[in-house]
């Protein structure tokens, strides 16, 4: 456990002098190992240790905590930092329907975490329509039916195959029938499928959503950066949901995510349940990703 | 005289990055590398390609014991043979049964699939749609029913009807809830009561995607219920799926398919060779 061994490291060190070169950059291997094997990016960690050792060497040894303690304190910090200083909740502007498109890999959990952002809304006295926008995966209209009908939410969908046109149909639907906020369900693709991805940017120029929000599996591993970028590229989302955080993945893709797209975390999916989602806390996840 | 009795210390870092980038993971990449240090100082190398030619030879040796004696697809020794197919929330189960089961009706075995999971939303129809799309039939029950009794029933209806092979199919479940890991348990023991022996084939489904969790999730489903082999999906996108080394070496569970895809016959079998030259690209 990290404390443990810095505290080896730096007992050397107690109560006087400077934290030096010699002992800050033994602690960054140990650090550099935790980041790695809680699934950081390679090339974030590099960039995160570099930015940690400046603010560490040369500060002077505090006299109430060890010197270990006060190089985790650094590295706590300087990693809730960088997860978001602030919770950054949803975006709503004054247009009817406002609309939030769920978009990602395959299965890293979209469409359930349609239904939780459904009844996270619906509790803030929202009325929400779902959209099913999933036209390939077989049942994923049906799906995204019985999760409507499990949360006491309306959910439009029909038998085309034209996506765009479903969403408008829905605005539509959502503006006939009093509904305030759209929550489109995507299909899961590839961030290398140009097809798919066109796709998504049609449904952004048509639609306007206030927020677009990539919904990401939180035991992704070093791949997160490539997915995230082109995501980001393409559309410019406006934050991410990180889900089956309730699983024991550190959860490393969230600072990978953070660091490559700058773009905040708003959400973790913590369980199957359309009541399991947490508004993001950034000094908690930095504790789960230092282990 | 060229001394090349030392390789090149950037040539060694360019591998590290590119194993670590690969999700092999901090200590499996350290060990990989040691043995390409000792395979080395036997001899020498001159080049950099060199170099990674014998990499690729050593990592591909270290998944080779994947293509086992055992294949599935040549040594069916009971009828029916039945596959248990398992593995944390969306991986790729439900859709690898599909293909699966498509790949053995083309060699003309029979095969009866079981919508084991009654959990998840619309898990049953999602498997019909497949069942109908690769032409097997398929056993199920309503909503919130006993998946271990859609097991029980659905050995007895491949025994009926003559099946060659039943695959059941079964709900997502990380590893860390033990009730579900029970759940699982008990659908082992009643596959098992079944038919003595059953299931023969234990498949853990892992998406490419999952980064250092895939060892912790491939070691729990060992402990609970026994792995006799991996399919590793979603290796069309990215992600290069290199926590199977670790998997391979630390629990000596192999690949047996890997997923490429959406479509029927995007699942292949695993070729450690073709795997590790993709690493590379
Ligand atoms: N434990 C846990 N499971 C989750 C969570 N979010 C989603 N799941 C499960 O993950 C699996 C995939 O979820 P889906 O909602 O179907 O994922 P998806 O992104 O819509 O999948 P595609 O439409 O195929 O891309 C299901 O078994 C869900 O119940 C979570 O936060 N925790
Ligand atoms: N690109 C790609 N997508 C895949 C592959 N295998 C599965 N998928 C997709 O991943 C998503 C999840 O697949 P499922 O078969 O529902 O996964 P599952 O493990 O049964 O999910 P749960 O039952 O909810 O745990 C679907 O959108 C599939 O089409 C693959 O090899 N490549
Ligand atoms: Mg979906
Ligand atoms: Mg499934």
């Amino acid at each position: 456990e990290i404390s443990e061994k810095f505290d080896g490291i730096f007992k050397r060190l107690r109560g006087h002098g400077k934290l030096s070169e010699k002992n800050i950059s033994e602690s960054m291997r140990e650090v550099r190992r935790v980041l790695l094997e809680a699934d950081v990016n390679y090339k974030v960690v590099k960039q995160f240790i570099a930015s940690v050792e400046k603010k560490a060497v040369g500060q002077d040894v505090l006299k109430s905590i060890t010197p270990g303690q006060q190089v985790i304190k650094i590295i706590h910090d300087e990693l809730a930092g960088l997860m978001g200083e602030k919770q950054e909740p949803l975006t709503f502007s004054n247009r009817i329907p406002g609309t939030i498109m769920l978009v990602g890999l395959q299965g890293s959990g979209k469409t359930t975490t349609a239904g939780k952002l459904a009844t996270f809304i619906q509790q803030k006295g929202r009325k929400p329509l779902l959209v099913a926008a999933d036209v390939y995966r077989p049942a994923a209209v049906e799906q995204l039916r019985i999760v409507g009908r499990e949360i006491d939410t309306m959910v439009y969908s029909d038998e085309g195959k034209d996506v765009v046109k479903i969403c408008k149909e829905a605005e539509s639907f959502a503006k006939e029938h009093l509904h305030d906020t759209l929550i489109i369900d995507t299909a899961g693709r590839l961030h290398v499928d140009e097809t798919m991805m066109d796709e998504l940017d049609r449904l952004k120029s048509e639609l306007h959503p206030e927020e677009i929000l990539f919904v990401a599996d939180g035991m992704t591993g070093q791949d997160a950066v490539n997915t995230a970028k082109v995501f980001t590229e393409a559309l410019d989302f406006t934050g991410v949901i990180l889900t089956k955080m309730d699983g024991d993945a550190r959860g490393g893709a969230a600072l990978s995510v953070r660091a490559v797209t700058g773009k905040p975390i708003k959400f973790l999916g913590v369980g199957e349940k359309y009541n399991q989602i947490e508004v993001f806390h950034p000094a908690r996840m930095a504790s789960r990703i230092l282990g | 005289l060229k001394s090349s009795s030392r390789i090149d210390e950037n040539t060694l870092d360019e591998i590290e990055e590119l194993l670590i980038l690969s999700d092999v993971g901090l200590d499996t990449t350290e060990h990989l590398i040691e043995r390409l240090r000792e395979k080395y100082k036997d001899g020498i190398i001159d080049n950099e390609e060199e170099v990674f030619n014998l990499f690729k030879a050593i990592l591909a040796e270290e998944l080779n014991s994947s293509v086992s004696a055992n294949d599935p697809e040549n040594v069916i020794n009971t009828k029916p043979h039945v596959i248990s197919v398992i593995g944390v929330n969306g991986t790729g189960k439900t859709t690898s049964i599909g293909k699966l089961a498509g790949r053995y009706q083309q060699k003309n075995y029979n095969v009866l699939l079981a919508a084991a999971d009654t959990f998840r939303a619309a898990a049953t129809e999602q498997l019909s749609i497949w069942g109908e799309r690769v032409r097997s039939d398929i056993i199920k029950t309503s909503p919130g029913g006993d998946p271990a009794a859609v097991a029980f029933d659905a050995v007895n209806a491949a025994k009926a009807r003559h099946k060659d092979i039943l695959i059941i199919d079964t709900a997502g479940r990380l590893h860390t809830k033990s009730n579900l890991m029970q759940e699982l348990q008990k659908i082992h023991r009643v596959l098992d009561k079944a038919m003595p022996g059953a299931p023969h084939e234990i498949l853990l489904v892992i998406d490419a995607n999952t980064g250092q969790n895939g060892l912790a999730q491939a070691r729990t489903f060992m402990q609970a219920v026994g792995v006799t082999g991996i399919i590793l999906t979603k290796l069309d996108g990215t992600a290069k799926g290199g926590i199977v080394f670790s998997i391979q070496k630390q629990l000596k569970v192999p690949v047996k398919y890997i997923g490429i895809g959406e479509k029927p016959d995007d699942l292949q079998r695993f070729d450690p060779g073709e795997f590790v030259e993709a690493l590379f690209q």
